[in-house]
């Protein structure tokens, strides 16, 4: 199993 | 100029605690509306949202936006010299190099003033919207403790599962298996000791242990955390900090290769 970063779930602003 | 004092403040001293070790470094913002911080940690899977509201402090004064760049290891150095009963006042001038912490000890026969070296830190933002949850759980926070605390004893991930019967927490490794579940139960008298579960639609992710276990050092902040879960999406482990505002954990869920 792996983890995505979070800039994958959530846009830069 | 920047000025923002808290009578309490062990709170502040707690928050550090909570945050140095999930991440390094990052920038405290601040507005006329409060303070906040959004950092990730070096893997870019966890993330720390601060939120401090002006009206939470004793008195706040922001006469410009700022970014003050903040190595947390050193302001925990710093704030372990203030004595738990203290007010604090942090203060800087604007694009200053340092911010002032000022500790008064209740009796005011003792001041103590401390400049903390601030750092130019480029920070990514990320928008996260506001959204609904499939499940939101409500629960003590010294039973989130608890529970992340003695499956990190047995494996390296957790299976977070929110369904009708209640929120189970599953993990395994080379000892065996553990399932610990809590069901909704508003029976006891205080609020604090409740858990509430509002399911929209059952859910089930996974994740990593060490980090839910590092998110717990944020418990004497708050008798509750809140966990909201939605499917492929990171969770949020949020601890209300009174009437200061709040300090939210996300992470990134485990997925299959």
């Amino acid at each position: 199993m792996h983890q995505e970063p979070l800039t994958a779930y959530f846009p830069s602003a | 100029m920047f000025e923002a004092r808290i009578t309490q403040g062990s709170v502040l001293k707690k928050l550090v605690e909570a945050l140095k070790e999930l991440v390094t470094e990052g920038n405290f913002d601040v507005s006329n509306t409060g303070l906040s911080l959004q950092a990730m940690d070096s893997s870019h899977v966890c993330l720390v949202s601060l939120t401090l509201r002006e009206d939470g402090f004793d008195h706040f004064r922001c006469d410009r936006n700022m970014a003050m760049g903040i190595h947390f290891g050193n302001l925990s150095k710093i704030l372990k010299c203030a004595g738990n009963e203290d007010t604090i006042t942090l203060k800087a001038e604007d694009n200053a190099d340092q911010l002032t912490l000022m500790f008064e000890a209740p009796s005011q026969d003792r001041i103590s003033d401390f400049d903390l070296k601030l750092m130019s830190i480029e920070s990514e933002h990320l928008g996260i919207p506001d959204q609904d949850y499939s499940a939101e759980v409500k629960l003590p926070s010294s039973e989130y403790q608890r529970i992340v605390r003695d499956l990190t004893s047995i494996g390296d991930t957790v299976l977070i599962s929110a369904t009708k019967e209640g929120i189970k927490f599953s993990t395994s490794g080379d000892v065996g298996t553990a399932n610990i579940t809590l069901r909704h139960n508003t029976t006891p008298e205080k609020p604090e000791e409740q858990t509430f579960i509002d399911l929209k639609e059952p859910v089930a992710l996974t994740f990593a242990l060490r980090y839910l276990n590092n998110f717990s050092k944020a418990t004497p902040l708050a008798p509750q955390v809140k966990l909201s879960l939605t499917k492929d999406l990171p969770i949020v482990v949020e601890y209300q900090v009174g009437e200061l505002g709040s300090v939210r954990f996300y992470l990134a869920p485990k997925i299959d290769d």
